[in-house]
């Protein structure tokens, strides 16, 4: 049941090139596995790249750490490129490992292979045995791993030194930043890839989830479990822990709050122990009204104390198990969320500083502070030119990222200078900009108003209201639904 | 929704994460766009990816098969006037509008709901036994005038925010509804007025209930929208 990927690291949307460009190889239809066959059968293929749109592949001589070659960004390509070519760790006794390393572990640069001096030697290059260039290696099995001879005519061999994959990355906590490419159980069971649904169908889709590291078949641990795991490849074992080594450092200490949390709070650690609705939370030790996994002693970073919201497991907010049998969870969305810390470019904002005469409502002059602004600020002309959450404006005579439709072109008296924070369509919200980031169209700068002032309105008359295409139901489905 | 009843409240839609689990409210304001509260969000840069909203159905958790139900992820959130506590939600693709799929109207700019006017929450959030849990719920409040509540509140409320009157029976939004809309009838139209924040009590009996009041931020909707 293991899958011909599993020999294999993938990059999504990723193209390797040779420098400078050579004919294009020649492409054979069919799905990634049966590229991942074909080449794992073929000697000279080290990778490939799969077309998903057409399901073209073209197995490839070479990987990104060969030289003469260039990684590009092309949106139709994933590159497949073999474990082997890419780890910097070793499985076993590393016989297996074709990696880059090239000198030992203390330090002496490896001889060529192909040479024989400074030392006489019998592990001659050939098509088969992978010893390339410098480049350490396990030619005889050497039970201390990967060795070469070196350039010192004092030192024949020496090995390199290079660790486990278990031992190569370490974990804190419970791993959930673990990256490291340990791909098997601790028992010895092959890892299932992430975005494969076989032998095992799951949840765990990497595109849903890019933060989790979900990469290949490694071990992750995306759901706060209490160490990295992985899905297996034997039909008859769902899932696995994994090995790995515990950091002998200390973990970075989180962003700790306590009156409000940031983020998804998992650095919250205050003293809420209660629904909104004003069910107490259970305690963390306690296994009664509800059985869980988040025991304190297994969970050392996350200061699962008495029965305080805490969010060991990377959900929306900090939550609990609730005191009442038929609630098991509950958010602790009524601890408020902390406020964004923001500021104006240079100095902060400060609504009550001296204002300058220019500024008063009504002045003729242009008001050039650049710390407040009054009204709407649809008269300030001072030189902020950041968003709120620090994203350079972009230039309003700019047509990129954004295309703007108020320019200095279409609003010729609005002062629409550099790229600074301008409010030419009288937003109510304050002084904005166009941004150069893509995903971000708009949004307010980091200016605060001078003064607070009344935005409500009278009442309107209900008939001086009119809506389109909007607000209504089918009462009978009211009735029905009752 | 504590002290509600199951109804029809066509544009509340349910977030989801990506387990697949409800976890805050939203209002359909364009067939692409949805509005609800900042607390839901860890970030205004949040990658959302695999969150969904879910609409179209009445259920907290309907049977796979249900043929009203519509699932879509959401693409991008965009946050509000920082004193807003507002969110839009860009989905991935349009809502089919249909009987159970419905837009809900956005106020006009600064619009000031007339005292006593009775207008709906509704969400699939906890009932404190108070109703069946796995269904949408829904509950009729009276806006209580802005002054009248600032009184009560000893001054604490803010302009962008909207109040109901507190029932002699615990009536109100409680956890997993906020977000949703308080949506009031004017002109014969639902019209979003308010949003449904976290608070620290469900349906208290001798305080308002705070909303905010969507009026104060609806030519920011539009601006998202439109750019």
């Amino acid at each position: 049941h293991r899958s011909p990927l599993n020999d294999f690291q993938r990059l999504r949307a990723t193209e390797l090139l040779p420098v400078p460009a050579e004919p294009p190889v020649p492409a054979e239809r069919g799905p990634a596995e049966l590229c991942a066959r074909r080449c794992a059968a073929s000697l000279p293929c080290r990778a490939f790249h799969h077309d998903r749109q057409s399901q073209l592949c073209q197995l490839l001589p070479w990987t990104q750490h060969s030289p003469h070659v260039r990684l590009q960004r092309n949106i139709h390509y994933d590159l497949y490129q073999k474990k082997e070519f890419l780890r910097d760790c070793i499985v076993g006794d590393g016989t297996s490992y074709r990696g880059t390393r090239d000198t030992t572990e203390r330090g002496l640069r490896c001889q060529p292979w192909r040479a024989t001096t400074p030392h006489d030697h019998r592990f001659l290059p050939s098509p088969r045995n992978g010893l390339e260039e410098n480049f350490c290696r396990n030619p005889d099995r050497d039970k201390r791993g990967p060795w070469c001879y070196t350039v010192d005519p004092n030192t024949r061999h020496q090995s390199c030194g290079i660790k486990q994959c278990e031992d190569a990355v370490c974990m804190t906590c419970n791993g959930e930043d673990y990256r490291g490419s340990v791909d098997h159980t601790e028992s010895g069971i092959e890892c299932q890839r992430w975005d494969l649904q076989h032998p095992h169908t799951h949840p765990y889709h990497p595109h849903k989830y890019p933060d989790k590291g979900l990469d290949d078949n490694y071990c992750r641990n995306p759901d706060g479990s209490e160490r990295p795991w992985c899905y297996t490849t034997d039909p008859g074992q769902e899932r696995g822990y994994c090995r790995i080594r515990l950091c002998k450092k200390r973990p970075r200490a989180l962003n700790v709050t306590t009156g409000c949390f940031r983020g998804k709070g998992e650095g919250y650690r205050g003293r809420v122990n209660v629904t909104v609705s004003g069910i107490p939370c259970q305690r963390w030790d306690a296994q009664a009204p509800h059985q869980h996994l988040f025991v304190p002693e297994k969970y050392p970073c996350k200061d699962l104390r008495e029965n305080y919201c805490r969010n060991p497991d990377g959900s929306e907010a900090p939550w609990c198990f609730t005191a009442r049998p038929t609630v098991r969870v509950a958010f602790c969305f009524h601890i408020r969320r902390c406020p964004d810390e923001l500021g104006a470019e240079g100095e902060p904002p400060a609504p009550t500083r001296g204002v300058p005469a220019g500024c008063q409502p009504g002045a003729s002059a242009p008001c050039l502070a650049s710390d407040c602004y009054h009204g709407h600020g649809e008269r300030y002309r001072g030189h902020v030119s950041k968003t709120r959450k620090g994203i350079t404006c972009q230039p309003w005579a700019a047509q990129a990222p954004h295309v703007p439709q108020i320019s200095p072109a279409t609003h010729p008296e609005a002062h629409l200078e550099e790229n600074y924070c301008r409010n030419p369509d009288n937003d109510s919200h304050g002084p904005w900009c166009y941004t150069m980031d893509p995903r971000t169209p708009f949004d307010y700068c980091a200016i605060k108003p001078c003064l607070a002032r009344p935005q409500l309105a009278p009442t309107l008359p209900a008939d001086a209201v009119a809506f389109e295409r909007c607000g209504q139901r089918d009462e009978r489905l009211q009735l029905k639904g009752r | 929704v504590v002290g509600g009843q199951p109804g029809n409240s066509p544009w509340t839609v349910s977030i989801r994460n990506r387990a697949g689990a409800h976890f805050c409210g939203g209002s359909l304001v364009r067939e692409q766009w949805v509005v609800s509260t900042r607390q839901c969000f860890a970030s205004c840069d949040a990658d959302l990816a695999g969150y969904e909203v879910q609409l179209g159905t009445l259920f907290k958790d309907p049977r796979p098969g249900d043929p009203d139900q519509q699932s879509i992820p959401i693409l991008r959130i965009v946050c509000g006037p920082s004193e807003s506590q507002l969110v839009m939600l860009k989905l991935a693709r349009p809502a089919t509008l249909n009987a159970r799929v419905a837009l809900i109207c956005l106020p006009p700019e600064r619009y000031v709901v007339p005292a006593g006017t009775v207008c709906e929450i509704a969400g699939w959030g906890e009932t404190r036994g108070t109703a069946d849990g796995s269904v949408l719920n829904v509950a009729r409040l009276p806006v209580m005038a802005h002054e009248e509540c600032n009184a009560a509140l000893r001054g604490r409320l803010r302009e962008g925010e909207l109040c109901t009157a507190p029932l002699h029976a615990g009536v109100g939004a409680c956890e997993g509804d906020y977000g949703g809309p308080l949506a009031c009838l004017t002109a014969d139209c639902w019209v979003l007025e308010g949003v449904i924040t976290p608070s620290r009590v469900c349906a208290r009996t001798d305080q308002p209930a705070l909303f905010i009041r969507v009026s104060l931020y609806v030519d920011w909707v539009h601006k998202v929208m439109r750019m």
